[in-house]
Order: C-alpha cells, then structure tokens, then sequence
C-alpha cells in the first residue's frame, strides 16, 4: 500500500 | 445470453462503461474532430526537436500522468470495479493504465496524416526525435494506426479499454474469480455490440489480436524509461511526476 499511495488515494477520493 | 448473463444486464454493463467513458475522456469526439487538422508547425516541430533530451520526457511524462489520471477515473465508474478488493484494484490500474491510455490514443490520432495530438495541436513522430527512443515511438504510432484501421466507435473503445483493463492476465491478483467474472460480461458486452455493428465476422478477433502488442509497448516503455533514468536519474527523481514514478519506476 505504501508503495501504491498516490493510486490508493486517488482510489479512495470521492468521484468528482 | 451466455453463461447466465441476461440480454439486459449485458446492456446494464455496457451502458455503464460507455458512460464511464464518456465522462472520463480527456476530451470530446466533437473537441478531437475540431483540432483533427490543427497541426504543429514545421517551426514548433523544430522546436520540439532541438529540446534537450530529458526536457521533452519530463514533458512527456506530465502528458501520459495527465492522461492516466482519467483512466483512474474511468476505473472508478465502472460498475464492479471498486467492489474488487483494494489490492486487485491497485494491480489492475499499474499493469494496465498504460495500456488503456494507449487504447484511447487512437481517438486522438489521425491516421490520414499520422499524426497524434500532443500539447493542444497534432503533430508526427518526428516531433518526437529527441526523446532518444525511435523504436517506442514509432511502434506506439504503428499501433495507434492499426487501431484506427478497425474503425471502432466510441462504445466499443469504451467497452475494450474495459476488457484490456480488467484482465485475469494480470499476476498475483487476490480474486482472478471475480476479476473474470466482471471481465467476462465486459467481454460478451463487447461482442454484442460488435455483431451489431461490423460486417466483418472477425472484427472481434482482430482487436483481441492487438492485446500482445499493447503489453509489448508498455514493457519497451519501461525498458527505455530504466535507460532513460540511468542518464538522468536527478530529472526522474525531481522533475518527474509522482504518480508516474510511482507506477512506472
């Protein structure tokens, strides 16, 4: 995970 | 419809992603038919070509970071992909972004003249030159033509850029069961609408026929950034984008 961290946030960020 | 997969939830799937799509395209198919003959002059192209070498890949790379960004976006929307497990997710995304980016180039390229579209106007390979990897580039054009020979519409971009980017191909998923389920509905979706609308039987097989090559320029893409990064590793290391470096580096 903290490898992917920039992708798992933009994973998490609601739909805009 | 087959394996238990209703006519309706195969349109469900596909109105879906096609929608996903839509909303997520870094621009319009009106936008790309305006710009289409819009072209870099000979004096831009020059100046293209006389940047230095790890100038026009930072440029480069900020462009595909961009174009990447709306993929994510595109994944996010598309029905079943967030109910994957958060690893499966991540994995699909960094072995197949590339891919899909690739996929949806085609809409900006223009294959009469072969040129793509890059920092608001189209211009050809040469444009290119200076970036020191003339196979990748010229390989990515070939595919990006190739693509273009099959005259998809948008649904059925939609509907590949889905199929390529969720792939029980991919290693170490947690829940390849579930990944080829969604996958496999994608897959009949697709060849549903590509029944309706190619005359040519084989229209299917040819754009699957396309998948290794797609996989090919993004490890030659990785080999010629390791290359590129060995000559300037301070340009990667700082100037490059994060996210970038996170999936490719």
């Amino acid at each position: 995970k903290e490898k992917h961290k920039i992708l798992h946030q933009l994973l998490q960020n609601s739909t805009s | 419809g087959p394996n238990n997969v209703s006519m309706g939830e195969l349109d469900r799937i596909a109105q879906n992603i096609i929608k996903s799509h839509l909303e997520t395209c870094q621009y319009t198919t009106e936008e790309l038919q305006q710009l289409a003959w819009q072209t870099h002059s000979y004096e831009e192209v020059k100046m293209y070509q006389s940047k230095p070498r790890d100038v026009l890949w930072q440029q480069c790379a900020i462009q595909i970071t961009h174009a990447i960004q709306y993929v994510v976006e595109f994944a996010k929307r598309i029905s079943g992909f967030m109910e994957l497990c958060q690893n499966d997710q991540i994995l699909l995304l960094k072995s197949g972004c590339l891919e899909v980016v690739l996929v949806r180039m085609c809409r900006a390229f223009n294959p009469l003249n072969n040129t793509v579209l890059f920092e608001g106007k189209y211009g050809g390979m040469q444009m290119f030159k200076a970036l020191g990897c003339d196979d990748l580039v010229s390989a990515v054009f070939d595919f990006a033509k190739s693509l273009c020979s099959l005259q998809l519409t948008e649904e059925e971009i939609a509907l590949f850029s889905a199929a390529v980017l969720i792939s029980t191909d991919r290693p170490w998923l947690m829940e390849p069961r579930k990944v080829q389920k969604l996958q496999e509905k994608i897959y009949f979706a697709l060849q549903h609408i590509m029944q309706k609308n190619h005359m040519d039987e084989d229209a299917l097989a040819k754009l699957i026929s396309r998948i290794p090559t797609l996989s090919a320029l993004c490890t030659l893409h990785t080999e010629e950034l390791q290359a590129f990064q060995q000559l300037h590793p301070e340009t990667v290391n700082v100037l490059f984008p994060p996210l970038y470096k996170e999936l490719f580096n």
